[in-house]
């Protein structure tokens, strides 16, 4: 089971994190020995450095999103990576005056291990909120669902299909397109398999949604026209035998396809906001 | 994205950091 759950938070942080555990490794194996450690001012003025950007990206980040959250979060996270970085800083103090200080060496594996946890914390929070803009895409399609069910009338199908054509067709595309990106950036297999099949009903229903409003406006339209045509008993008595059928079973074809393009979509969410196999396995479970 | 850049930057000056540590303390080893 891979540790991260995207290919970029992996691509981050798994070199580094192995290099901590080599450090801590390497510290309990020669803790007894008072081993000299060199003068590690100039990667640590790297790194301080490359925290200052960030701290300064991260901000930047949160005045110009508009994801509360995000808002909320970053500035916390960027405090822990700032403390982590002052921290390696007195840590190669102490050890540029005190080279075989073990307290030194700890204050830098613990540095290290800060940094490491920060930066997580800080993707986390990132990809949380790029999540969430998918998530806020797949409710706007969500959104144009409820409004199908509203529709009784021609002249409102006609509006339907002018107004999906321009609206509901990009949303869907870019839909498909960020949930189909976010797949390929996903480690765990079960939540791809997961999303990729969501994502293909959802694309398979689609044209039958517009079908499914059509053939339910054209039978109660059709319905409507005996009532206005012919004596009321006589079409009723129609309605019953013969048309009543049909637009019970066009209700019963919309409201199916609907429901599962609403299903299908929630899962999509859900599974979107997922990060470790075990809530799938767990969801799935019961 | 400029924030996933700033994070790289930071894990790679980390990770050069650490190497400096280790690689000392591996050649004592």
């Amino acid at each position: 089971m891979p540790v991260f759950h995207t290919k970029t938070i992996e691509s981050i942080l798994e070199p580094v994190a192995q290099q901590v555990s080599r450090l801590v490794i390497l510290h309990e194996e020669s803790a007894d020995d008072g081993d000299l450690m060199p003068d590690l001012s100039k990667p640590v003025q790297i790194v301080k450095s490359a925290v200052d950007n960030l701290v300064n990206v991260g901000h930047e980040t949160c005045s110009t999103s508009t994801d509360d959250l995000l808002r909320n979060e970053m500035p916390q996270v960027l405090v822990r990576v700032n403390q982590a970085s002052a921290l390696l800083i007195d840590a190669a103090q102490m050890l540029k005056y005190e080279p075989c200080s073990i307290k030194g060496r700890q204050m830098l594996i613990e540095g290290a291990r800060y940094i490491l946890q920060g930066i997580s914390a800080l993707l986390l929070t990132f990809d949380e909120s790029e999540v969430r803009k998918i998530g806020i895409v797949c409710q706007h399609v969500l959104n144009h669902l409820a409004h199908v069910e509203k529709i009784e009338t021609i002249e409102q199908l006609v509006d339907f299909v002018k107004v999906s054509v321009k609206n509901l067709t990009p949303i869907l595309t870019r839909m498909s397109k960020e949930v189909d990106l976010r797949t390929t950036e996903l480690t765990h297999v079960i939540h791809r398999q997961l999303l990729t099949r969501s994502l293909e009903q959802v694309k398979t229903l689609t044209p039958l949604l517009i079908s499914s409003i059509n053939v339910y406006v054209t039978s109660k339209h059709t319905g409507d026209n005996i009532f206005d045509s012919i004596h009321f008993y006589l079409a009723l008595y129609i309605i019953i035998i013969v048309g009543g059928h049909c637009i019970v079973e066009s209700i019963e074809n919309r409201d199916y396809v609907i429901n599962k393009m609403s299903d299908e979509l929630g899962e999509i969410i859900r599974i979107l906001q997922l990060t470790t196999i075990d809530d799938v396995l767990l969801n799935e479970f019961d | 994205e400029q924030i996933l850049e700033a994070a790289k930057s930071i894990t790679n000056a980390a990770g050069a950091l650490i190497s400096a540590a280790t690689s000392a303390q591996k050649e004592i080893a």
